[in-house]
């Protein structure tokens, strides 16, 4: 049997061509997001998806979690899940969680005149 | 599933990819790795042969600012594959992180060098500007199998969230020398470096002169931007490709003669030489007497031995410095002949500022840079500036020619990297 599938093939989804993700509209789902991409939740951050809903993050550590999440895509860090948080949570993006980011002086600045011209 | 449980436990002394107080790691010690797009996951909405020919033009962008290469295997047993990338949709793969279908999480990669692909998600070749580039996903999630965590400093392609692009992107400054951090600056020998001067006219009719820096190693070549301190985004190519006529690989040396009268370029490699024509981009078949190249070194400049290490066209004296093992010979163009005077030891003509910290013999390119001022000569890893008239200005103690004491030609001349062969000539 090949490396990946279960031998009932239980792991393999019937492709449903239909599939698209649940938007995130609510808060269950958007502190699930915050779990899964490591911006609050004991959960390890990079662990199986565990199909219940989120270890119950408390207002004040959610609003913090969300805090941080929208200074890092550079939203007015209120703390509320407003209606360009949500959207920013719904864009389409890599699995694995973000790390704290780098302090700005960790970035060396590239040298002047750099361009960005096709290969 | 058991494969993916042991992933999650971090190593020893590593947090598991994409914990909170995780950051940049090293995640291989090999310099060569392998890679697959594992069999039973394709995906269902490009070719086989375009999901193989974007993963390997995605792992050539890392192997392009890295010492890493990558290779395609397609025969090895599975878990000794270093990297195997695979499609899938919902619960997929053995995967305990379930994609979301279309839209949001399009990809994930683990820890150990699983790259997963939600095929929900609308993924489309780099020719296309609709959907998800396959290609900038493929390179994130390849940062990530690195060690690379997100970031979300714009123009990175370490940004968490997919940033549909207006051009063909290519990796910035600031992501080269993130995984530089993580596997060093690229080093090597090179067989010759020059400046390449062109003559151009401006839509005013102006002439002006312009120049591009070309290392070649072995059978391939890098452009090297000056002015955006990398080369050329897709470099290196091959000889073959580039210079027409010219042999293929290993070439010895390049001059440039350009006086008020002359304006010819050679190559060397053994005991001959081929003249190339700037304008129509090929080497010459014969020179304006006839003669065919390509010729012998010992005919056109009588004197000067063969095989070479390198040679250089010193403007001002209208003298070419011709170098082999431990000596240099002068040759007068314009007499067509060796200085009387020569050979003599390159320490003599050259001689070390600090002692003892000089290359001594077999040079393998000395290199007249038009961005610098300056002559450097470069052997291994290393290059030796040649003192200029500036630096003199600067310090009449200065010896004339002299060598500054070495440093690395990495710190100097940015990405000027290695692609595994089989993605040479991609």
């Amino acid at each position: 049997e090949t490396l990946f599938h279960s031998r009932d093939h239980s792991d393999l989804e019937p492709s449903s061509p239909l599939r698209q993700a649940k938007p995130i509209a609510d808060i269950p789902a958007a502190q699930r997001f915050l779990s899964r991409y490591g911006w609050s939740g004991a959960q390890a951050a990079w662990g199986p998806s565990l199909g219940g809903p989120p270890e119950a993050t408390p207002g004040a550590a959610l609003a913090e979690a969300v805090r941080r999440f929208q200074q890092a895509n550079r939203l007015p860090a209120s703390g509320e899940l407003d209606a360009a948080t949500l959207a920013a949570m719904n864009r389409p993006r890599c699995g694995v969680p973000d790390t704290r980011l780098p302090p700005p002086a960790a970035q060396t600045p590239p040298p002047p005149g750099l361009l960005h011209r096709a290969r | 599933p058991k494969r993916f449980l042991q992933m999650l436990l971090p190593g020893p002394g590593r947090q598991p990819e994409g914990s909170l107080d995780g950051g940049a790691t090293r995640a291989f010690s090999k310099r060569v790795l392998t890679w697959r797009l594992v069999g039973e996951a394709f995906s269902s909405q490009l070719s086989v042969a375009e999901q193989r020919y974007i993963f390997r033009l995605a792992f050539r962008m890392w192997s392009e600012v890295t010492p890493l290469d990558f290779q395609e295997d397609l025969t090895a047993p599975g878990a000794v594959v270093d990297i195997k990338l695979g499609f899938g949709r919902g619960r997929h793969l053995g995967c305990p992180r379930v994609f979301d279908g279309g839209g949001q999480e399009f990809a994930h990669a683990w820890r150990l060098g699983d790259i997963h692909f939600d095929d929900d998600e609308h993924f489309t070749p780099p020719s296309s500007d609709m959907g998800i580039s396959l290609l900038k996903v493929a390179v994130h999630e390849i940062g990530h199998v690195l060690g690379l965590p997100h970031t979300y400093r714009t123009g990175s392609i370490m940004q968490p969230n997919y940033a549909p692009q207006e051009t063909a992107f290519e990796l910035d400054w600031s992501d080269r020398k993130a995984i530089q951090r993580l596997y060093g600056s690229c080093e090597g020998s090179f067989d010759t470096a020059f400046d390449w001067i062109r003559k151009e006219r401006t839509p005013y009719g102006e002439v002006v002169v312009r120049f591009s820096t070309y290392f070649f190693r072995k059978s391939w070549y890098w452009l090297y931007e000056n002015r955006h301190n990398r080369t050329r985004y897709g470099d290196p190519i091959q000889i073959l490709i580039g210079w027409r006529g010219i042999p293929t690989q290993n070439i010895d040396a390049f001059v440039h003669i350009w006086t008020w009268k002359r304006d010819v370029r050679y190559f060397f490699k053994g005991n001959q030489y081929w003249s190339y024509d700037s304008e129509e981009d090929q080497a010459h078949t014969a020179d304006e007497r006839g003669r065919r190249y390509p010729r012998l070194i010992s005919e056109g400049f009588p004197g000067v031995p063969s095989p070479l290490d390198t040679a250089f066209f010193e403007r001002r004296q209208q003298l070419i410095y011709f170098f082999q093992e431990s000596l240099v010979f002068a040759f007068d163009v314009n007499r067509n002949r060796l200085l009387s005077s020569y050979p003599k030891k390159i320490t003599k003509v050259f001689p070390a500022i600090v002692p003892q910290n000089h290359p001594f013999r077999n040079i393998d390119s000395a290199y007249y840079s038009y961005a610098h001022n300056s002559v450097f000569f470069f052997k291994g890893n290393a290059y030796w500036k040649v003192v200029n008239d500036k630096d003199k200005q600067r310090n009449s103690w200065l010896p004339s020619n002299g060598l500054f004491p070495k440093k690395s030609i990495s710190e100097k001349w940015f990405d000027v990297c290695d692609v595994h062969m089989s993605t040479l000539n991609m």
